[in-house]
């Protein structure tokens, strides 16, 4: 079945969006069948893809989780693309919303998993998370196989690290045994600056053989993308972002032992 | 009495926590009385200013919130320097410790905040947020007279805004009619592209006089400031973050009516 990767990080704005939508959109370029999943209430990843998710008839992440009995309809995007269910608002309130159901509150989303139907299953399953540790974020490292964890080229990104290699340490021995370190991916990399070439190194010392050996580079075409609503491959698919992806995925796909 | 601003996006990595710590800095330095309150379980604040949240007893603002009766002391970073209540990984929890107090939970800080009793009142209390909108950022919403909201120059950071600006209007009518908004702060800004130059068109559009004209521009040495341990005006006082956040300062000032 399905290969689920939950993008996690609690430290904002390192990447955890842009790298969940462009390795789903990098899969499926491959003929690989992808889901992204957005359980992050800024939906950003809809944005990304181009989604309005408020509109008509679009079922969201939030429906997905709480009803998944009704069999919301994930967006497609059409070939060779991911499909998508879109972040909600209501997901702001998610850890209340769980907490509220007991006992069952830690495998709600591992349970609604499990209940998708598609036509043809999803080789991948790619989840954006919110920047938290919350129960929802709990949730996400329940329900998953790897954790890709997306690390800022930045001083203050290394902070948080400890905290969020404990917590899936928590998670594995009460719940998930499973669940493994995919890898950590440098994000945002300008290696022209000296705090660039001191973080790529300390992350190396510290975290060795988990460290991806492809590194995202801080690239404006990057940034930019989100505003057309496409993935990198679709705004530049030649550029230093997409060809950065691209080697991303070959590795993931290799760590993985698939073609 | 004290003067509460709280520095708050739910949108991750805008600046936040770097507009907080300069902020009070920069306050301090000009004679103002600055206490900085993380509220954030990265603790990031802290980092940022050389200190050591795990150290042997240091009161973490953790403390303030949940036991304000126990009187815990900031740590003090000397003259011309703010106070400051580091973040606390406990805080991971706080919507759900929150939660469990019923009818107070809103007005846990507001009421924490009106019992700290430093030996010299505070002219200015600067609260950096966490990443989300969960029940501790409605918390800080309903103990704050000002927000200041960091919008980092990029087209994601957008999306957003109206989601916070909902949020505030709601609290404003619900709990803290007197909930202004003292501005928001263009962040990490660079010219040179035509996205940032778009991004500030946009705002300057939709949020008219709200945007202060001071804009902190992307400069390498805020982002490397951190790894020192020292706010930009210890590590690099006349360079252009430094200035740019002495405007900002100045601007908040004039808005506020203070010398
Ligand atoms: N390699 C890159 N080069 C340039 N810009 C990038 C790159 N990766 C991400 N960005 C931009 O940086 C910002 C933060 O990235 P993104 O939103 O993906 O992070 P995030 O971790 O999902 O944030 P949040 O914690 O808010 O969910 C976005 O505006 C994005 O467009
Ligand atoms: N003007 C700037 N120029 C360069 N780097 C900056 C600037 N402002 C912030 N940074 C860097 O960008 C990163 C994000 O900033 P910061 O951590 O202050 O954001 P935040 O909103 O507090 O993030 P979070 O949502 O995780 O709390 C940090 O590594 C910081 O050092
Ligand atoms: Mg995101
Ligand atoms: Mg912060």
């Amino acid at each position: 079945s399905s290969i689920i990767i939950a993008v996690i990080n609690q430290k904002g704005g390192v990447g955890k969006t842009t790298s969940a939508v462009n390795l789903s959109a990098s899969l499926a370029l491959k003929g690989y069948r992808a889901l992204l999943l957005d359980l992050d209430p800024q939906g950003n990843a809809a944005t990304s893809l181009g989604i309005d998710r408020y509109a008509e008839g679009i079922a969201t992440s939030h429906d997905l989780l709480l009803s998944p009995q009704d069999h919301p309809q994930p967006v497609s995007l059409g070939t060779n693309k991911p499909d998508l269910y879109p972040g909600s608002v209501s997901l702001i309130r998610a850890d209340i919303d769980l907490l509220a159901l007991g006992e069952r509150r830690d495998f709600v989303l591992r349970d609604a998993l499990a209940s998708l139907a598609p036509a043809e299953p999803y080789d991948f399953i790619i989840i954006d998370s919110p920047p938290s540790l919350g129960i929802l974020t709990l949730n996400i490292l329940i329900a998953s196989h790897h954790v890709l964890i997306p690390i800022q080229c930045e001083y203050l990104a290394l902070e948080g690290l400890t905290m969020l290699l404990e917590t899936l340490e928590e998670i594995r021995r009460a719940h998930n045994p499973a669940l493994s370190v995919l890898g950590c991916l440098i994000t945002m990399s300008d290696l022209r600056t000296n705090l660039s070439q001191q973080v790529v190194a300390d992350v190396r010392t510290h975290l060795g053989e988990r460290v991806f050996n492809t590194m995202i580079p801080r690239t404006v075409r990057l940034s930019e993308c989100p505003s057309h609503g496409q993935s990198i491959f679709d705004y530049d698919r030649w550029g230093a972002g997409a060809r950065s992806y691209d080697a991303l995925t070959r590795e993931i796909l290799t760590r993985l032992g698939l073609p």
